[in-house]
C-alpha cells in the first residue's frame, strides 16, 4: 500500500500570469514528483498540489523565491487517509 | 444492507458495497429500475448502469460518475441519487413527469479498477488500470481518451502522466464501453459526468477555446442548475465552458457527446474547495448528493421541456 507520510497539499494563489508560468514551470519538473490536484491555468483558480516530504522544501522556496502566495491545504496527508479508513472501517462493522 | 431504505449512503463503500447498494435499489423498485452490465473493465469488472425507465423505446439522459478513481465523493454521491430518482418516482411530480417521457442511465463507477486500486493500494490513483505496451507506468485517464481533439493540447503522451491520454481514441476499454453504448442506443439527449473537486459546472468545449453553437441556452441552463444547488446550502459554483472556466483539455467526454448531438452535455465537478480536495469527509456526502441532485434535476428538466 502506497502510504503519503509526510505529504503536504498545498493551496497556491498565483497573482499574475507570469506566477502562472512559473507554476506551470515547475509542474515539469518531473523529480520532485508533484501530484496537481488542480492545474495551474489562470489566476481565477487556485492550484492546490500534493508534494512529497522529500520535496517540500524544494517547493516551498520556489513558491518563495518567485514571491508566490501559498498556505498548508493538508498537513500531513496520511493521517487524513488513515482517519477516513478508519471511518469506513468502524461504519462497516456497525 | 440490502434494503435500499437502510442502506447507508453516508460513508464511502468498497466496490463490492456499492455494487450491493445497486442491487437493494434494483430489487427495492423493480418495475422502475433495472441494472444492465455495459461492458467489462481493463480487469474484467463489471460497468453496470441502472436503467430508470417506465416504458419502451424512450429517449434518454445519461449520467456517470467516477470516471477519475480517487473521486470518491462523486461515487457515492450517484449511488444516492440512483436511490432518490426511485424514491423520487410516483411522488415528485417533476420527476415522475421526467421518467413517464424520458430513460435515465445511471453510470455509479465508470472507472471501477481504478475505485478497488484506490482503495487497496494508491488513494491518490486516478486513472485506469490498463497496462501501457513498453512503459513500466500503468493506466490511461479515461477523461483524456474520448475521441474529441484526441492528442490536442491539455493531455499528455507520457503514460507515467496522471493526465495520459492513451495510445488512440478510445483505446481504454471503459471509454470504448459508454461510447459503444451511447452511439448505439441514438436517443440520448442529456449527458451529465460528475467529477470532483473545485465547484465548477462546465459545458463544451475543453479540447478548443471557442464556444459552442448553444453557448447562450447551455450558459443558461447551467447558472440555472447551480443556483438550484446553491439553494440548499449556499454552496456556490462557477459556471462555463470548460476551456474558459479551467483549461483546455482534450479527448474529454462532454465535448465528444457534445461533437455527436447530445446537445445538453455538462460536467459537474463537486466539492470542495480548500480543505480536504480528494478526501472529502463523510459527513459532506448526503448534503454533496442532496444539493447535486436539485442541479442535476434543473438539467433534466430542461432535456426533458426542450425536445429536439
Amino acid at each position: 500500500v502506497k502510504t503519503f507520510v509526510g505529504h503536504q497539499v498545498l493551496r497556491i494563489k498565483a497573482s499574475n500570469d507570469d506566477q502562472i508560468k512559473e507554476l506551470q514551470a515547475l509542474e515539469g519538473l518531473t523529480h520532485l514528483e508533484l501530484d496537481f490536484w488542480t492545474e495551474p491555468a489562470n489566476i481565477d483558480n487556485p492550484v492546490d498540489v500534493r508534494v512529497p516530504f522529500h520535496s517540500l522544501q524544494s517547493v516551498k522556496s520556489y513558491l518563495e523565491f518567485n514571491n508566490i502566495e501559498y498556505s498548508i491545504m493538508i498537513n500531513d496527508l496520511q493521517t487524513v487517509i488513515d482517519s477516513e479508513k478508519q471511518e469506513m472501517e468502524t461504519d462497516n462493522i456497525k | 444492507e440490502r434494503n435500499s431504505a437502510t442502506f447507508n449512503y453516508a460513508t464511502y463503500h468498497t466496490l463490492d458495497n456499492l455494487f450491493k447498494g445497486l442491487d437493494a435499489i434494483v430489487l427495492d423498485f423493480k418495475s422502475l429500475v433495472t441494472k444492465q452490465q455495459i461492458g467489462t473493465s481493463t480487469e474484467g469488472r463489471p460497468l453496470y448502469v441502472l436503467k430508470f425507465s417506465t416504458g419502451a423505446s424512450r429517449p434518454a439522459i445519461w449520467i456517470d460518475a467516477g470516471i477519475h478513481s480517487r473521486e470518491w465523493i462523486t461515487q457515492a454521491t450517484a449511488l444516492w441519487v440512483g436511490y432518490k430518482l426511485a424514491t423520487d418516482y410516483g411522488k415528485d411530480a417533476s420527476i415522475t413527469s421526467l421518467l413517464n417521457k424520458f430513460d435515465v442511465y445511471l453510470l455509479v463507477v465508470t472507472n471501477p479498477d481504478g475505485y478497488v486500486y484506490s482503495h487497496t493500494a494508491d488513494r491518490m490513483w486516478r486513472k485506469t488500470r490498463a497496462p501501457n505496451s513498453g512503459s513500466r507506468c500503468i493506466g490511461v485517464d479515461p477523461n483524456r481518451n474520448w475521441n474529441a481533439g484526441f492528442g490536442g493540447p491539455g493531455a499528455s503522451s507520457d503514460p507515467c502522466s496522471d493526465s495520459y491520454r492513451g495510445p488512440s481514441a478510445e483505446s481504454a476499454v471503459e471509454v470504448k464501453n459508454i461510447a459503444n453504448f451511447i452511439r448505439s442506443h441514438g436517443k440520448i439527449k442529456g449527458f451529465v459526468s460528475i467529477h470532483s473537486y473545485s465547484q465548477l459546472l462546465l459545458f463544451p468545449y475543453g479540447y478548443k477555446c471557442t464556444n459552442p453553437a448553444h453557448y447562450t441556452e447551455l450558459n443558461t441552463v447551467g447558472r440555472s442548475a447551480a443556483a438550484a444547488l446553491s439553494s440548499l446550502y449556499g454552496t456556490q459554483y462557477k459556471v462555463g465552458t470548460i476551456c474558459s472556466t479551467i483549461y483546455q483539455a482534450s479527448g474529454g467526454s462532454i465535448d465528444w457527446t457534445y461533437d455527436i448531438g447530445i446537445k445538453y452535455s455538462f460536467a459537474f465537478e463537486l466539492r470542495d474547495t480548500g480543505r480536504y480536495g480528494f478526501l472529502l469527509p463523510a459527513t459532506q456526502i448526503l448534503p454533496t448528493a442532496q444539493e447535486t441532485y436539485l442541479g442535476l434535476k434543473k438539467i433534466m428538466e430542461h432535456v426533458r421541456d426542450n425536445p429536439y
